[in-house]
C-alpha cells in the first residue's frame, strides 16, 4: 500500500458516499444516470469474486464489501425508492455498446485465459467507460448539480491518483500491470474536459454549466 | 509474480 492508493481508495470512497447522500438527502436521482450506476454494480461484482477465495488483508475485504453494498444500495434507492425522480428520458446511453466490446476486448487481451481473470480484465475494461453515460446524462441537460459535480470530482480523482500509485509501484517494486494502466488512463481522459470545467467553474461558486 | 500481487488493488 502506497499514500496514492490510499488516497485514490479514500476518494473513491468518497464519491460513493457524496453519490448516497445526495439521493438520501434530497430524496431524489435527478442529474444521476442510472446506467453508470448499473455498469458500477457490474464492475464491482465482476471484479469482487476473489472476496470469497482470497484473503488479502482486512483493509481489501473490507472495502470490497462496502463497494458491493454501497453500489447495491445506490441502485436500490435510483430504481425502487425513488424511481419517480429518475430520468429515464434524459438517460439513454445505449450501455450495451459498452459491455459488448469490454467482453470482447476482455476474451483477446487478458494475462491469462481463466474464468476469474478474464472476468477481472473486463470488469478493469468496462470500469474505464462506466462513467460515459453519466457524462452523457451531464451533456444532454446541460447542467449539473454542485453536489453531483463534487461527485464526478471524486470518482476522477480516484483512477488518477491510481496512475501515480501505478508508477509509484513501477519505480519502487518494479510490479505494472498493462491492461489496468491503459484503461486507467483511458478512465481518467474521459474526465480532463469535466476536471476543467470543475476547476475553472464550481470551484469559483458557479453552477456546472456545460456549454450549449 | 505479477498474477498474485495485482489482486491486492481495488
Amino acid at each position: 500500500m502506497n499514500i496514492f492508493r490510499l488516497a485514490g481508495d479514500l476518494s473513491h470512497l468518497l464519491a460513493i458516499i457524496i453519490l448516497l447522500l445526495k439521493i438520501w438527502k434530497t430524496r431524489s436521482c435527478a442529474g444521476i444516470s442510472g446506467k453508470s450506476q448499473v455498469l458500477f454494480a457490474i464492475v464491482y461484482l465482476t471484479r469482487y469474486l476473489d472476496l470469497f477465495t482470497t484473503y488479502i488483508s482486512l483493509y481489501n475485504s473490507i472495502m470490497k464489501i462496502v463497494f458491493i453494498a454501497a453500489s447495491g444500495a445506490t441502485l436500490y434507492l435510483m430504481y425502487v425508492k425513488f424511481k419517480a425522480t429518475y430520468d429515464h428520458n434524459h438517460d439513454s446511453f445505449r450501455i450495451e455498446f459498452l459491455l459488448i466490446p469490454c467482453v470482447i476486448l476482455a476474451l483477446i487481451i487478458n494475462h491469462d485465459f481463466t474464468v476469474m481473470e478474464i472476468l477481472w480484465t473486463f470488469s478493469i475494461y468496462l470500469e474505464s467507460v462506466a462513467i460515459l453515460p453519466q457524462l452523457f446524462l451531464v451533456s444532454k441537460t446541460g447542467e449539473a448539480e454542485s453536489i453531483t459535480s463534487h461527485y464526478l470530482f471524486a470518482l476522477g480523482s480516484y483512477r488518477a491518483l491510481y496512475l501515480l500509485n501505478w508508477i509509484y509501484r513501477y519505480m519502487a517494486e518494479s510490479h505494472y500491470d498493462l491492461i489496468a494502466i491503459f484503461a486507467g488512463v483511458v478512465q481518467t481522459i474521459l474526465y480532463c474536459d469535466f476536471f476543467y470545467l470543475y476547476i475553472t467553474k464550481v470551484l469559483k461558486g458557479k453552477k456546472l454549466q456545460l456549454p450549449a | 509474480r505479477i498474477e498474485e500481487d495485482k489482486k491486492d488493488e481495488l
